[in-house]
């Protein structure tokens, strides 16, 4: 499982490569 | 362990009829009424409608279904309709099992259950009494109706009404569905769907696709598939571009036309939706009935599939042009899941079905950083080695979602390492089996989080 933190840090790093 | 208070759900729609008709001219209309053959009757449509209404944004009564005026191509087949049935159901059982409603105190419990005074085992109303179901469809009619048909999968009603049947249902089984709580499917405005980048945002999308397939890279590696891109092209007349009128040509990205020139994801279709229908791949073909021809065929499809897995893995493993596909929807539900620890005790949790396509679903994967995909595989195997693609030597790269594929984030709420005190994480399944996901900042090393 992943935590809340490590997801939105999932989403923030995609966002921040486009 | 722990229990789930939210599920946000991405399923690609069930079996469908081919894209378009790829034979010779004079076969079309035969081949047309095979795949007529295959899909739902208006009544079906009806049925559906009337529990899951489509709710069209405004901006799109003009042109409607982006698929409707090419019946019988690119529909849900009945085969689809029964495949998200049965996913459907799958995830009926699983939430209304393991749902945030089944392990609370009984007070609590009541609260929920309200009308249905705490029966235990919950049914078509009582899912809805838990959960707060939202639907969101691509502008596709198939992608709306396999929502539909998993949403009737999930609430686990036996419909009367059977894909292909045509008579009027009795009033006895009218009644049988009165009263029923609707749930529409949504279909947004194109500039504001995070589900479809190619529809979104089309000029971004061509020019990002443009960088990749321009690459010196890539165009070495795809002019290998061109003598099997010709072989295709003669026997299946609709693929060949070259022949076609200027303004039936499919839409290329960039200027130049890539070394292998046709359509892939068509080639693939023709090899997919023939195999799942029991049909010869020379059927309706100026080779029907000739055995060596469909051996023929037969041995190209293998490697025309992982062309097509090949060419969008290039795609992806481009941060940029991913982050444009996957980045949008999954900071939609990356919103939702951080807020919905915060709801009230008394507040149905989300139940968000996403409903979209293969490609959309293989960028959330890419996007997630999912380990069969991304992680360095220790060897190459004989298949790889004997098509010239020993190069490639990370993860299942052939790997496509299939038809009714599924790609869920459960929010779980768990009491940290016995403390008493709450916290939440996320599981992630694809196709009901747990996934792992690789840390985005040590993909290179490919450590896991």
């Amino acid at each position: 499982a992943l935590r809340l933190s490590d997801f939105s840090r999932i989403v923030n790093h995609l966002e921040q490569v486009g | 362990g722990g229990i789930v208070e939210g599920v946000w759900l991405f399923h690609r729609h069930g079996d469908r009829t081919t894209n378009r008709p790829l034979c010779a001219d004079h076969m079309i209309e035969l081949e047309s009424e095979f795949w007529r053959s295959k899909i739902p009757s208006e009544e079906t449509y009806d049925h559906f409608n009337e529990r899951f209404p489509p709710n069209l944004h405004e901006s799109h009564a003009r042109h409607g279904y982006l698929d409707a005026k090419r019946e019988p191509y690119g529909r849900l087949t009945c085969k689809g309709i029964e495949q998200m049935r049965t996913t459907g159901r799958r995830f009926g059982l699983r939430y209304e099992q393991y749902g945030h409603h089944a392990r609370r105190k009984k007070d609590q419990t009541v609260l929920l259950r309200g009308k249905n005074n705490g029966r235990v085992i919950a049914g078509d109303g009582d899912f809805l009494d838990y959960w707060d179901v939202q639907a969101c469809s691509t502008n596709y009619l198939r992608t709306i109706a396999s929502a539909q048909s998993f949403l009737d999968g999930v609430f686990g009603s036996t419909s009367v009404l059977r894909p292909g049947m045509t008579t009027t249902p009795k009033q006895n089984d009218l009644l049988s569905y009165a009263p029923v709580q609707q749930v529409p499917i949504n279909v947004r405005d194109r500039s504001n769907d995070t589900l479809n980048a190619f529809d979104r945002e089309p000029a971004l999308m061509r020019n990002l696709v443009s960088d990749v397939m321009s690459s010196p890279n890539f165009c070495e590696r795809d002019a290998r598939a061109a003598p099997l891109a010709a072989r295709l092209a003669n026997f299946l007349p609709g693929l060949n571009i070259h022949k076609k009128k200027k303004e039936q040509q499919p839409k290329l990205f960039g200027e130049k036309p890539p070394p292998s020139n046709i359509n892939w994801i068509h080639a693939t279709d023709h090899f997919v939706c023939r195999a799942s229908h029991g049909l010869p791949y020379t059927a309706y073909s100026a080779f029907e009935n000739d055995e060596s021809v469909e051996s023929t065929m037969a041995a190209m499809a293998s490697p025309t599939l992982a062309h097509l897995a090949w060419r969008f893995r290039q795609w992806y493993l481009n941060e940029e042009l991913l982050s444009a596909v996957a980045a949008p929807p999954l900071r939609e539900i990356e919103g939702q899941i951080c807020s919905a620890p915060f709801l009230g005790v008394e507040e149905r949790r989300p139940f968000v079905v996403y409903s979209c396509h293969d490609v959309t679903l293989l960028s959330l994967l890419y996007g997630i950083g999912a380990d069969f995909l991304i992680k360095k595989k220790k060897r190459v195997n004989g298949f790889d080695a004997m098509n010239g693609i020993e190069e490639e030597e990370w993860g299942s790269w052939r790997w496509w979602p299939a038809y009714a594929s599924t790609l869920a984030f459960e929010l779980v709420r768990v009491d940290e390492r016995g403390t008493g005190l709450d916290s939440h994480v996320i599981r992630i399944f694809l196709n009901g089996k747990p996934l792992k996901v690789v840390d985005p900042e040590m993909r290179k090393e490919g450590i896991m989080i």
